[in-house]
């Protein structure tokens, strides 16, 4: 990436991360659609011998052969029998049967999370810069397990088997499915496992935004990432006929518009049909929209898709408008001809234009790349959101990463936009995803690893939640792209990830393979649907008593039930130091008076390192809120030196 | 249709392995062909779960979810990415 490094602070704080030696040791597996491994950024130069624990292979395939792995990209395997089970053999004229990465996807999460130092890398001359991943000295290793019908659960597992065999540090998997319990997820079976060997797994929380309860991957043995935007923007302004300019992006790369004002056409007035507005294939009348602009609604079909159906009806350019769906966020696309991108307000407005002018014109003027933006980050529209559907005790996401226009290495088998008509070949392409902030959230954890390997994953995840930032420099919070407003734990979780925080929490909130077990039991899961996710005989306690608020999570979600019921409830946490000695003391915030908090003893004073005191945590609802309520707030401890932070979710259901 | 085969998962106990089986592999496959005789194994997992998975029919499914050492026997699931 050309602009997080900077965003996130690692550049100028590059000393104090560890040095190519150690991080060097630490492998990240990337369960994705496989590599590109001729990418600049699986150069290995400068990277010493591969580590000596590994035990992964190259292995070979269609257009793939073992000798293409080197010091920096240093496995590649791929899993297709599931797959080829439910679809029928691989069609080799479409699809690489091998670790190839046809699609571009899984290049660009490798090398975001790991990627070699790229100079003057960019997509068509936009986002120009030195191209890096997270982890830029770590090892990479490639799992294909996504392909063009899809990701197979047995493929997925059969992936995590081999890379939890091979000796992986972290894995980092952008990709997910329904809503399932955890014994009946692939995910967080593989993940649990994977957790027991001290493997930290990011997963991507989804794209189901804003819609509330839309996350996915919430095991609270997955660290599970939203995303949100930087600092930058690829402006593109739509300029009306009649003088009014409106704002949007577009990475379009090509022969410019004619500069006089051209001919404007709202999709629905050139289509034959009722979803007109949508663009969607086959549906625009060419001599309605031949020599025209016109203007489609996002949603439904693809965006760069929309932009191949306007220019295959003989349409010159193309204004793209988001509707409530995706509100204000603007996500940039290598579109096929001029166009550009624009939010609801804007779109409304050029709408009203559309139907008010008789002979409406427009033009679009391309401005390149813009840095600096403010507010950032901002809760992307599309990240998935809370509350979390599986386990309402356990606050997800658990933060957020840079995941909107992000620049990383692209497969050379297709274009930028994916589109089998585009023929342009870009080594570095432009995207946007919780698939993109999860690799983002896998490498700065394996900078982590190298910093603290004795640090268990959830200790690399504490750290991580625990110094996130919520709120931008003037003290308001993160805001939502979806709506313009300040966003919530249930957007973003902890906050923003800060590496640079994160790499001297001062204490973390630990976790074992033990407490995990204690939450099977909390959930009442049965002795088979535990030992199905932690494959051991292990029965609960009968005499034991276990809770959900009892899981040691640098997070705190808590359910009242709005028709009765106990109107206190208790989470108890235990601190672990892992800095100098210091005594810590607790502070709160709540949005609403409507939920006392308070925390017993709200003095916790460590003497020596790894020393761990418990404390714990009383909300009291003051008063009994309808269904659906939120109240949020915020916990922390510090030394004055440290601050570790936790969010605070209260709902009523 | 009732021959129509459609991948599952199938989970089990390893600590319910009966001592004839020197690998669990071997118990695997073996449990695989007391419901089946042609299907064949896509993964015998070591490390992610204690089990393998194949393509079954959902009468073999059902079949082998009451063998012993048998968890669970789950539908494959399609995931996408994000």
């Amino acid at each position: 990436t050309t602009r997080t490094p900077e965003f996130l602070r690692l550049d100028k704080n590059a000393a104090l991360f560890p040095a190519s030696s150690a991080a060097g040791a630490v492998v990240i597996g990337v369960l994705d659609t496989g590599v590109w491994p001729e990418s600049k950024s699986f150069a290995d130069t400068g990277l010493g011998p591969v580590p000596s624990t590994w035990k992964g292979e190259c292995e070979s395939g269609t257009n793939f052969s073992s000798k293409l792995c080197n010091g920096k990209l240093i496995g590649a395997r791929y899993f297709a029998n599931g797959y080829e089970a439910a679809l029928g053999p691989i069609d080799e004229s479409k699809e690489s049967k091998s670790p190839r990465d046809d699609d571009g996807h899984g290049t660009h999460t490798a090398s975001t999370v790991g990627g070699s130092a790229v100079e003057k890398a960019s997509m068509l001359g936009y986002a120009e810069g030195t191209a890096r991943g997270m982890a830029s000295f770590a090892r990479i290793a490639a799992y294909k397990v996504c392909w063009l019908g899809g990701c197979f659960s047995s493929d997925i597992l059969a992936a995590i088997d081999k890379a939890v065999e091979d000796n992986v540090n972290v894995l980092s998997m952008s990709l997910g499915g329904g809503m399932s319990d955890y014994n009946r997820d692939s995910v967080a079976i593989g993940a649990f496992a994977a957790m027991e060997k001290g493997i930290l797994i990011s997963c991507s929380a989804g794209n189901a935004g804003p819609s509330a309860f839309s996350l996915s991957n919430v095991a609270p043995w997955i660290t599970t990432v939203g995303a949100g935007t930087l600092d930058r923007d690829f402006p593109a302004y739509v300029s009306l006929g009649n003088g009014q300019n409106y704002s949007g992006v577009s990475l379009f790369r090509g022969a410019p518009l004619p500069g006089s004002l051209l001919p404007f056409v709202h999709a629905a007035n050139a289509s034959n049909s009722s979803s007109g507005n949508l663009c969607m294939m086959g549906t625009l009348i060419p001599e309605k929209v031949k020599g025209k602009i016109v203007l489609c609604d996002r949603g439904v079909n693809p965006r760069v898709q929309k932009g191949e159906n306007v220019k295959a009806a003989g349409g010159l350019g193309m204004v793209l408008a988001n509707t409530a769906a995706n509100g204000e966020e603007l996500v940039a696309d290598a579109h096929l001809l001029p166009a550009s991108t624009v939010g609801q307000k804007s779109g409304d407005a050029i709408k009203k234009y559309l139907f008010s002018d008789p002979n409406p014109t427009v033009t679009i003027f391309f401005e390149g790349t813009k840095l600096g933006i403010q507010p950032s980050p901002v809760v992307a529209a599309f990240s998935s959101r809370g509350p979390n559907s599986i386990t309402p005790g356990i606050l997800k996401p658990d933060l957020i990463a840079p995941g909107v226009n992000v620049l990383a290495g692209w497969s050379g088998g297709v274009g930028p936009t994916g589109l089998a008509d585009d023929t342009r070949r870009v080594e570095f392409n432009i995207i946007s995803g919780t698939s993109m902030s999860c690799p983002h959230v896998s490498g700065l954890a394996a900078l982590l690893k190298a910093a603290h390997p004795d640090w268990s994953p959830a200790a690399i995840r504490s750290a991580l939640m625990t110094t996130a930032y919520s709120t931008y420099p003037n003290g308001q919070n993160l805001q939502d792209l979806a709506t313009g407003k300040p966003s919530t734990p249930f957007d973003y979780g902890a906050g923003h990830v800060d590496p640079v925080a994160a790499l001297d929490p001062g204490l973390v909130y630990d976790l074992t393979v033990n407490d995990y077990l204690d939450f099977l039991c909390a959930l009442n899961y049965t002795p088979s649907e535990i030992s199905s996710v932690a494959r051991r005989s292990f029965t609960c306690d009968a005499k034991k008593k276990y809770s959900v608020t009892d899981l040691n999570y640098p997070s705190f979600a808590v359910s009242f039930d709005a028709v009765g019921g106990s109107n206190v409830i208790k989470h108890t946490r235990t601190l672990t130091n892992v800095g100098a000695p210091g005594t810590y003391k607790v502070s709160l915030s709540s949005d609403n008076p409507a939920v006392k908090i308070s925390v017993e003893p709200a003095t916790l004073s460590f003497t020596q390192t790894n020393e761990k005191k418990p404390f714990v945590v009383t909300f009291t609802a003051v008063s009994t809120m309808p269904s659906n309520t939120n109240v949020f707030g915020h916990l922390e401890w510090s030394d004055g030196k440290h601050v570790v932070g936790s969010p605070i979710g209260v709902s009523w259901t | 249709d009732e021959t129509k085969k459609t991948t599952y998962i199938v989970h089990m106990a390893k600590s319910e392995m009966p001592e004839e089986f020197e690998h669990p592999s071997h118990w695997y496959d073996s449990s695989l062909k007391s419901v089946s005789d042609s299907s064949e194994m896509l993964y015998a997992y070591n490390n992610a779960i204690h089990g393998f998975s194949a393509q079954l029919t959902a009468d073999e499914a059902k079949s082998l979810k009451n063998q012993p050492g048998i968890l669970a026997v789950l539908p494959e699931l399609k995931y996408e990415l994000h």
